[in-house]
C-alpha cells in the first residue's frame, strides 16, 4: 500500500462521513445499492461509517458519472482505458466515466464490461488516502481487467487504511480478509 | 450504461493489436507511436509534467526511465523493453489517478514491507 504525499487523510472529527450523488445523474437504487456496498467494505475494517444524503453540495464525498473533460483537469476518454478518478482527502470528489459499460448487480462479467462495485471499492481508497499498490491481489492495484470483479480488501488494502484511521472495533482481523477475483489468464487459473 | 447480468462482449484485440508494434522495441529504436506512449507514460506520472508533450518517436532515456519504473510499480520484470507482460498490463483499464506523485519517485512498491522510496533516475 501506499499513501498520498504528505498523508492526508479525514481528521478525527470527520469519522461520520456524508456522501451523495450527483442528482442530474438520476441513478437508480440499485446503482446506489453498488456504492452502499463499496463503502460497507471500509467501514468493516476502520472506525470510519458512510451515510448516504441527499444535499450533493454539502455532502463530504461527492459521487458523479462524467463524460470526457468535465472540469477538473483529468477529463475521461470513452469506454475502456480510464474508468474512474478520486481525489484525496479531504476533497472528496470521486468521479466515473459516464461511457463506461458498467455492470451494476451481476455475477457473468464479459469483456467490455466493467464491475461498479470493484472501481467503487478502488476509489473510495483513494478517498479515504490511499494511494495505488504493487500488490497484485489488493483493490488499490491501479489496473482492473474487464470482465473481472476484485470488491474484497486485501490485507495490504487493510493494513493501509488501518495505519491512517485504526481498526474498526467490531473487526476481527479475519473475516473480510481474502481475495476474490475472477482473472482469466493462459494458464487457466480463474 | 447501467447493466444487470447482461452479456456484451466487446473484443478487445483491436487495442491489443495496436500496441503490439512495439514489442521488443528498446533504446535507440524509433517507432511512430512512441510520443503517444510518452504521454500516457506522463498521464500516469511516469514522466514529468512540466515537460511539454510534444514528444519525439524516439525511444529514448527518458522513455526507458518511464517504462523501468512502471514495470517496478507493477511488479514486472524489469527490462526496460516493451515486453508482452509490459504491453498486456498497459491495454487494461485502470484508474485514472497517476501512480507517481513526485519527479522520479514512485512509493507505490513498498513490497508490501518497509516503507522506502524508490527512485528512478531519469
Amino acid at each position: 500500500f501506499s499513501f498520498f504525499e504528505g498523508q492526508p487523510r479525514w481528521p478525527s472529527s470527520k469519522s461520520k462521513l456524508k456522501y451523495a450523488f450527483l442528482p442530474e445523474n438520476q441513478l437508480t437504487d440499485s446503482v446506489k445499492l453498488a456504492f452502499r456496498r463499496a463503502f460497507d467494505k471500509w467501514s468493516k475494517v476502520t472506525p470510519l461509517t458512510f451515510t448516504e444524503m441527499d444535499s450533493y453540495r454539502s455532502a463530504d464525498i461527492r459521487i458523479g458519472f462524467f463524460v470526457r473533460d468535465h472540469g477538473d483537469g483529468n477529463p475521461f476518454d470513452g469506454p475502456m482505458k480510464i474508468l474512474a478518478h478520486a481525489f484525496a482527502p479531504p476533497i472528496g470528489f470521486f468521479h466515473l466515466d459516464g461511457e463506461e459499460n458498467w455492470m451494476v448487480d451481476g455475477e457473468y462479467l464479459k469483456e467490455g464490461m466493467v464491475d461498479l462495485e470493484s472501481v467503487a471499492v478502488h476509489e473510495i481508497g483513494h478517498l479515504l488516502g490511499l494511494d495505488h499498490s504493487s500488490e497484485k491481489d489488493a483493490v488499490m492495484f491501479p489496473t482492473l481487467e474487464d470482465g473481472t470483479r476484485k470488491v474484497e480488501l486485501s490485507r495490504d488494502d487493510i493494513e493501509g487504511v488501518q495505519m491512517l484511521y485504526g481498526s474498526n472495533p467490531d473487526y476481527n482481523g479475519s473475516s473480510t480478509v481474502y481475495t476474490h477475483h475472477q482473472e482469466n489468464d493462459i494458464s487457466g487459473y480463474s | 450504461h447501467f447493466y444487470d447480468n447482461v452479456v456484451l462482449t466487446i473484443p478487445r484485440n483491436s487495442t491489443w493489436n495496436y500496441f503490439n508494434k512495439y514489442l521488443g522495441c528498446r533504446v535507440g529504436q524509433k517507432i511512430k507511436g512512441l510520443a503517444k506512449i510518452k504521454q500516457y507514460f506522463q498521464r500516469f506520472g511516469y514522466i514529468d509534467n512540466s515537460l511539454s508533450n510534444d514528444f519525439t518517436d524516439e525511444f529514448d532515456q527518458l522513455l526507458l526511465s518511464a517504462l523501468k519504473s512502471y514495470q517496478l510499480n507493477f511488479n514486472l520484470k524489469i527490462t526496460g523493453e516493451f515486453d508482452i507482460s509490459t504491453l498486456q498490463n498497459m491495454v487494461k483499464p485502470r484508474c485514472g489517478n497517476p501512480d507517481i506523485v513526485k519527479k522520479g519517485t514512485t512509493h507505490m512498491n513498498y513490497g508490501g514491507k518497509t516503507p522506502m522510496d524508490h527512485t528512478v533516475a531519469h
